[in-house]
């Protein structure tokens, strides 16, 4: 995350390979589910042996002892529906819920976000030297309708698609950081809304961010993990 | 610091019956630490081939007899692993092969080899021992002969002549960097012999063999599970951590069995990826491969020439998630290049639906991904939620693309496919369907207990700002 700060972010995993490097984000949706881009793994069904989910801590290296550290296997993926380049990981075990790991809501079917809404992604990615590549990092970004992020995008920025409104300084998601959550704060709780795409630049001032519109997806979520 | 089990190669999860002996030859030993002291004890004795390892008890069972002998056959088990001693079940020779065992009978000109027990037609002064291993009339190398083993032969005029077993070494060749060699060298090209890469001693290592399946890192043998440039090991040299292998080039850099290269996307891991992106996902310019500035790397072009490290394009020599470079700037090393589109695996869509799909009532039954629809009446590979009998309305016939719930994303079935239990089908949206809009004003949104995160922590963190 460019332009973030040190924070605190629950629901916001970190995915690492055999080797035990982070490589994407996700979000904690149900105690063995997490939802991730499906950009980050090579297909819907490559081998998961050595892939993990890690919770519960806030840094990019944990040492193993570090107690709250939770390290699942991944057991299953679930390609998402067509276009939306959503993933479900269905881990091998649940997580156990406390004070570091918890889980983020899934809002309404077709639920749009009203723009102003306060909003901050979170992840492990790239700072771009902005801040501290050791820790988790947050950053705040609020909600901006399709059609006025639109007038930058001329017309691009699908209904599936959400948009941030557009900052002066460099802040936003980067490299690392996508499958990861864009959670807004709603009716007293934390909704995850989006979800964190690849982009071709990071973090680009006086552009709006663009991430997946959960809401348009959450049936097929909650059907996945149904099925 | 080498360990007895090198002389060993592991079968996982397999036991050598015998068909004279269900039981097994002899009782099983409980009192030893590991697998380790299990072949200590084998390796002592000259009677014993292979042995049986209990993973669950840690017990013991010493065989005389390995899977080339008469009356055994392998069999998949779940509490034994099958260790077999080198010399026998190798179908290559190191040096000069006077440890090899195996049951080659045939010389290199074709002819077949005369017991050894056997005085004719050509007399000799071997007597077979278990000491010599002059077992049946198997090729064998009693003297040291530098050409390997031989045996005599049972053609009058000729008395004996070499079996031509190729040495370990010229037994398998390596493609590019040798990524896919299999062979069975276990020595390092500076002679010291390979460490077992299931053990972490002397050198504790990240490579543990369950974890990388598709590396195939078995017993001591070299591999090269990292990109390296060439096939290496840990050795059991306490001094020295790991070395290169000394292993022949099989030609020419392209590998035969290449995947299609792509330039615009791509697929899996992208390791055909050869395209001309030049920037990272961040946009920041990737350094040349040729260059050890900013960043000093191993991957240089010369070394790696199957893997096109041209210019500063994005590549992924080292099978890592995606195409990935070193970075221009210093304070970022490397980075994927996540920007370029993956290759979609989607089949051609082969019909079209209108609004979601409920009214769909054609005969398409593949996925996107061209998997065959599973029958709605069926109950496996999935067991159905909804059925012809259950979902009257939903003309669930054969195994049809249908939308039995009204899913959003449009028509769906259950899968052949054991490990996906639904997925959507090869259908795309018609081109004179226009979704109705979901961007109408907020409704009122409740919410259970999720979403919430401790303030308590949140405050300490603030102040951390």
């Amino acid at each position: 995350v460019v332009g973030g700060q040190p924070g605190n972010s629950p629901w916001t995993v970190s995915l690492r390979n055999r080797q035990g490097q982070h490589f994407c984000g996700g979000s904690l949706v149900k105690e063995q589910w997490v939802l991730t881009a499906q950009q980050c793994f090579p297909s819907c069904h490559v081998p998961l042996l050595g892939y993990e989910v890690w919770l519960g801590t806030m840094f990019q290296s944990p040492k193993p002892t570090e107690p709250g550290l939770q390290r699942v296997p991944i057991a299953k993926m679930v390609c998402g529906p067509p276009d939306s380049q959503f993933l479900l990981l269905k881990l091998e075990r649940p997580v156990t819920l406390n004070q570091r790991v918890a889980l983020i809501c899934l809002p309404p079917e077709r639920y749009v976000v009203p723009p102003g809404t306060k909003c901050e992604i979170a992840g492990w990615g790239e700072t771009k030297g902005t801040g501290n590549n050791s820790v988790l990092n947050v950053a705040s970004l609020n909600v901006i309708s399709n059609q006025d992020c639109n007038v930058k995008y001329r017309g691009r920025v699908q209904e599936r698609e959400m948009c941030t409104k557009d900052l002066l300084a460099p802040v936003g998601a980067c490299e690392g950081d996508y499958g990861g959550p864009l959670a807004c704060f709603t009716h007293d709780c934390w909704v995850l809304e989006g979800m964190i795409i690849p982009a071709r630049v990071c973090a680009r001032p006086r552009w709006p961010a663009v991430f997946m519109r959960v809401s348009v997806f959450v049936d097929w979520i909650h059907k996945a993990i149904r099925l | 610091q080498r360990s007895p089990l090198n002389d060993f190669q592991v079968l996982r999860g397999t036991e050598l019956q015998h068909l004279l002996h269900t039981a097994g030859p002899g009782p099983w030993q409980e009192d030893v630490a590991d697998a380790e002291e299990c072949a200590r004890r084998c390796g002592l004795l000259l009677d014993c081939r292979a042995f049986h390892y209990n993973v669950s008890s840690h017990g013991c069972q010493l065989l005389p007899w390995t899977q080339d002998s008469p009356q055994t056959w392998l069999q998949r088990s779940g509490r034994c692993d099958l260790f077999q001693k080198k010399g026998y079940v190798r179908t290559c020779i190191m040096d000069n092969g006077v440890e090899y065992r195996g049951t080659v009978a045939i010389t290199m000109g074709g002819l077949t080899c005369q017991h050894w027990s056997h005085r004719v037609p050509n007399d000799h002064k071997y007597t077979p021992t278990l000491h010599n291993g002059l077992e049946e009339n198997f090729c064998r190398n009693p003297d040291g002969d530098p050409r390997g083993p031989w045996c005599y032969t049972t053609h009058p005029a000729v008395r004996f002549q070499s079996c031509g077993i190729k040495s370990c070494r010229e037994a398998a060749c390596i493609w590019c960097n040798g990524e896919d060699y299999r062979g069975s060298v276990d020595r390092t090209e500076s002679g010291r012999e390979c460490q077992r890469w299931d053990l972490q001693h002397p050198h504790p290592h990240p490579f543990e063999p369950g974890k990388f399946l598709d590396k195939d890192l078995d017993d001591n043998y070299c591999r090269n599970p990292d990109s390296s440039e060439r096939p290496w090991c840990y050795t059991t040299d306490p001094q020295v951590e790991r070395e290169f292998c000394d292993l022949p080039s099989c030609g020419p850099e392209a590998q035969p069995h290449q995947e299609a290269t792509t330039l615009n996307c791509f697929r899996g891991k992208g390791e055909s990826y050869r395209g001309t992106a030049n920037t990272t996902a961040a946009g920041v310019p990737c350094q040349r491969w040729d260059s050890q500035n900013p960043h000093k790397h191993r991957f240089a072009p010369e070394k790696y020439p199957c893997k096109d490290l041209r210019e500063n394009f994005c590549r992924n020599p080292d099978g890592s998630e995606a195409p990935w470079c070193f970075t221009t700037r210093p304070g970022m090393r490397v980075a994927f290049c996540y920007q370029i589109r993956r290759c979609t695996d989607n089949v051609r869509p082969e019909d079209c639906y209108y609004g979601t799909g409920e009214q769909y009532r054609g005969s398409v039954s593949k996925t996107r991904k061209g998997v065959s629809c599973q029958r709605w009446s069926a109950e496996t590979p999935h067991k159905s939620q909804f059925t012809p009998t259950s979902a009257p309305h939903a003309h669930l016939e054969e195994n049809f693309c249908r939308n039995p719930d009204g899913d959003s994303h449009g028509p769906w079935c259950y899968t052949t496919d054991p490990r996906t239990p639904f997925d959507y089908c090869a259908l795309r949206r018609c081109d004179d369907d226009q979704p109705p809009s979901i961007l109408e004003p907020p409704d009122q949104v409740l919410f259970e207990k999720c979403g919430k995160r401790d303030p308590r922590l949140d405050q300490r963190v603030s102040k951390l700002r």
